[in-house]
């Protein structure tokens, strides 16, 4: 079962049609293996990015530098995974 | 009447082999209401059911419904599980219901993406795509919303296999989705035709693949908005409604673009919850609110449709 420690979820709120464009150069890449929940395009909408462990620094400082603002959704998705997994395995008992 | 299913705990998300064993409940406790009809097989050779729900008569007028084509929307299944059994339990008792299976045949197709629902819950709770092999690609799985003839292989799709919104070699190329294409085409009387997605809480209308308009843009958005009226009633959850070019983004080859150019004109897309905080990992304690509230929606449009025949 594929694991994903660590990753997180972050939430983007882009302010302008240039951010928007970056965000998109971001989600053509595959370097970072990012999995956009949701896509870049328009700046009335968020963007939910699942960005691997492995990514988050370069993936944050990205979004940093760029001054594009973002919080984070979902802190672990692990944790989140393995309370989900629990509560199947429980209500299958 | 009901069998097992009224032991079925609706509010907890259930694996593949459960789910089919429940729809044989289904079929057993309303012997005269609900069938199971098998549309074809997977991929992986698994078969793929829809619940036929109908009073008789021949090649009636009839709904369509499919949930969980992305096969990580998990709350769209969940969701489909709970309406099925609302649905039957309602007939007879809900004039609205009961008339409406009165005159119209509604087809649930409750795991669209049979492959990717069982590979989440062993593999990969993140799968979206079909489980498929694409030549000439170590990555697997085609985008069953980019695979249909409208707009094929246009913006808002990837060519790339290992792309979540890869789109297949060609149209229809994805097993899943041409069972469902030939069924639709083979019955030639769908008068609407309504798939369930998670998330972000948008009731969506035809065109993804062009944001040009559709003729009847008016009239979709008057249903679209009024469905959402009755949805937000009962627990205020915010929806946006509008094509699903202008409010989310372009995207080519989806379902409800196909059937809108095939002549079913009410066809609509809901995103059910939720904005932000859970994503694809709504948790099972919101199944049920969820599919009560998206039932509300859905119960409007299908009382639009019957209401409105063309």
């Amino acid at each position: 079962r594929k694991v994903f420690t660590g990753d997180q979820v972050l939430r983007v709120n882009a302010k302008s049609e240039a951010q928007i464009q970056l965000l998109k150069t971001l989600e053509n890449g595959e370097v970072f293996k990012l999995d956009f929940w949701t896509h870049p395009s328009s700046s009335d909408l968020p963007i939910d990015i699942h960005v691997p462990y492995a990514s988050l620094y370069a993936v944050q400082k990205f979004l940093q530098d760029n001054e594009i603002p973002f919080h984070v959704m979902i802190q672990d998705l692990q944790e989140l995974l393995d309370k989900e997994q629990e509560d199947l395995q429980r209500n299958a008992v | 009447k009901g069998g097992d299913t009224k032991s079925f705990d609706y509010a907890t998300y259930h694996r593949l082999d459960a789910i089919y064993s429940w729809m044989d409940s289904m079929v057993a406790g309303h012997p005269n209401l609900i069938s199971k009809v098998q549309i074809g097989s997977s991929y992986e050779n698994r078969p793929m059911y829809v619940l036929k729900f109908s009073t008789g008569g021949n090649n009636r007028p009839a709904i369509w419904i499919d949930a969980g084509i992305h096969s990580r929307e998990w709350i769209s299944t969940a969701s489909a599980l709970w309406m099925a059994n609302k649905m039957a339990t309602d007939f007879g008792v809900d004039p609205s219901v009961t008339s409406l299976l009165g005159k119209m045949d509604v087809y649930l197709m409750i795991v669209t993406n049979p492959d990717g629902y069982a590979y989440t819950h062993t593999n990969d709770r993140m799968w979206r795509k079909t489980r498929s092999v694409n030549s000439g690609s170590t990555c697997r799985g085609v985008d069953p919303n980019r695979n249909w003839d409208a707009g094929f292989g246009g913006p808002g799709a990837s060519k790339n296999p290992c792309s979540e919104s890869y789109h297949g070699p060609s149209a229809h190329s994805a097993i899943e989705v041409k069972n469902i294409v030939d069924l639709i085409k083979n019955h030639g009387n769908f008068k609407a035709f309504i798939s369930i997605h998670a998330y972000s809480q948008l009731l969506m209308y035809p065109y993804g693949y062009t944001c040009n308009d559709i003729p009847h843009q008016a009239e979709l958005d008057s249903v679209g908005r009024r469905a959402v009226q009755a949805l937000s009633s009962l627990y205020g959850t915010s929806y946006r409604v509008g094509s699903i070019c202008k409010i989310i983004y372009q995207a080519s080859g989806g379902s409800i673009d196909w059937s809108y150019n095939n002549g079913v004109k009410y066809s609509f897309a809901f995103e059910l919850r939720d904005t932000g905080r859970y994503g694809f990992l709504l948790p099972a304690n919101q199944i049920i609110p969820t599919a009560t509230e998206t039932w509300l929606g859905l119960k409007h449009i299908m009382e639009y449709v019957r209401d409105h025949p063309y």
